[in-house]
């Protein structure tokens, strides 16, 4: 996935993990 | 022991909010309130649930061997007292407002329950067609690549952007006739310039230098269906 800052244009990316118990 | 124990034991914070959202990040709990952004009732039932877990946790204890709160005075022993609200503010609560009955909150705590609920859901969605609005949201933990750390209530985009997202979906008229709309670019230094290009799919919470794991830690919230 990406990520963008509310303020910013400029994407990262990121990888995501689901956190479960 | 020292003598702030006893304030500790009655609710009191031992320490700040600053100094406890960075402790609950490094544990990898969820903190109140920046971790449940707008979702003010899910938290509430999640916290009731935790309270009942350590209840029965108590309970099983045998007698002489608990922690007697009778002693202690403590008027809530399993969740904190500054943000967790009363049993009295509660009744008030759900005396004033019929909101809590109608909305129905579901919590699942591991992935055998999301699949198990996902089922249910599937089976469910024939049947009643105002489940298949249901969208729930699944906490995240992101791995960002660089070592700047990403701004809290920050927007995660899926990488994959569908097509009907890039043509104007609401556009009906080009859809009867089957025409490719083009998408617009929008001139710089508007409004428009920082919605976002791509579907939002969740948020960031929180984010912070972790000095055990040595890189950038942060977590958010995403919709389930992204993530399955």
């Amino acid at each position: 996935a990406l990520v963008r800052d509310v303020t910013s244009l400029v994407y990262r990316e990121v990888r995501l993990e689901p956190v479960l118990d | 022991m020292a003598f702030w124990n006893s304030f500790c034991y009655a609710g009191a914070r031992g320490v700040g909010l600053r100094e406890r959202r960075f402790l609950y990040h490094e544990s990898g709990r969820c903190h109140f309130p920046e971790d449940f952004p707008e979702c003010r009732d899910a938290y509430r039932c999640w916290a009731q649930f935790e309270i009942q877990i350590a209840s029965e946790r108590w309970s099983r204890r045998p007698p002489s061997k608990r922690v007697n709160f009778v002693i202690y005075r403590a008027p809530e022993p399993f969740g904190v007292a500054d943000w967790l609200e009363t049993a009295l503010s509660l009744q008030k609560h759900s005396t004033s407002t019929e909101e809590a009955s109608v909305t129905k909150l579901v919590i699942i705590r591991s992935c055998k329950d999301l699949t198990e609920y996902s089922a249910q859901r599937a089976n469910l969605q024939h049947s009643l067609s105002f489940l298949s609005s249901v969208r729930y949201l699944v906490r995240v933990r992101l791995h960002p690549c660089g070592r700047a750390s990403l701004d809290s209530n920050a927007l995660i985009c899926s990488a994959d952007v569908p097509e009907e997202y890039l043509g104007g979906t609401s556009d009906q008229t080009a859809a009867e006739h089957h025409q490719p709309v083009t998408p617009l670019e929008e001139p710089r230094g508007n409004v428009h310039d920082h919605q976002p290009t791509r579907p939002v799919i969740g948020r960031v919470t929180s984010s912070h230098y972790s000095w055990s794991d040595g890189c950038i830690r942060a977590y958010g919230f995403v919709l389930a269906d992204a993530i399955c």
